[in-house]
């Protein structure tokens, strides 16, 4: 059965993953998917991107790709 | 699908960019 709201998309939530390890956006995305969190993909568009900005994490690139990271 | 998820990333980035 599916289980949405398992993962709450958080600013909390996406801290404690941006402070353990430099992540992608996508990577972020395939933490908070949809299916386990029971938002829409609009809704986590949305929510992710205030919580980025919220948080204005450093920013570095890792084989090519942008990655989020915090300092604690 | 990987398709969206790659949409939604770039929407995000994309709102985070202007916001910079």
């Amino acid at each position: 059965t599916p289980s949405s709201g398992d993962i709450q998309l958080t600013e909390e939530a996406v801290r404690r993953y941006l402070t353990r390890k430099p992540m992608t956006t996508k990577d972020l995305l395939k933490k908070f998917q949809t299916k386990k969190t029971g938002l829409s993909s609009e809704q986590t568009v949305n929510v992710l991107a205030q919580i980025l900005k919220r948080l204005n994490p450093d920013r570095k690139v890792v084989h090519d790709k942008m990655h989020f990271y915090l300092k604690e | 699908s990987s398709s969206e998820a790659d949409e939604m990333a770039a929407a995000i980035e994309a709102e985070l960019n202007d916001f910079i």
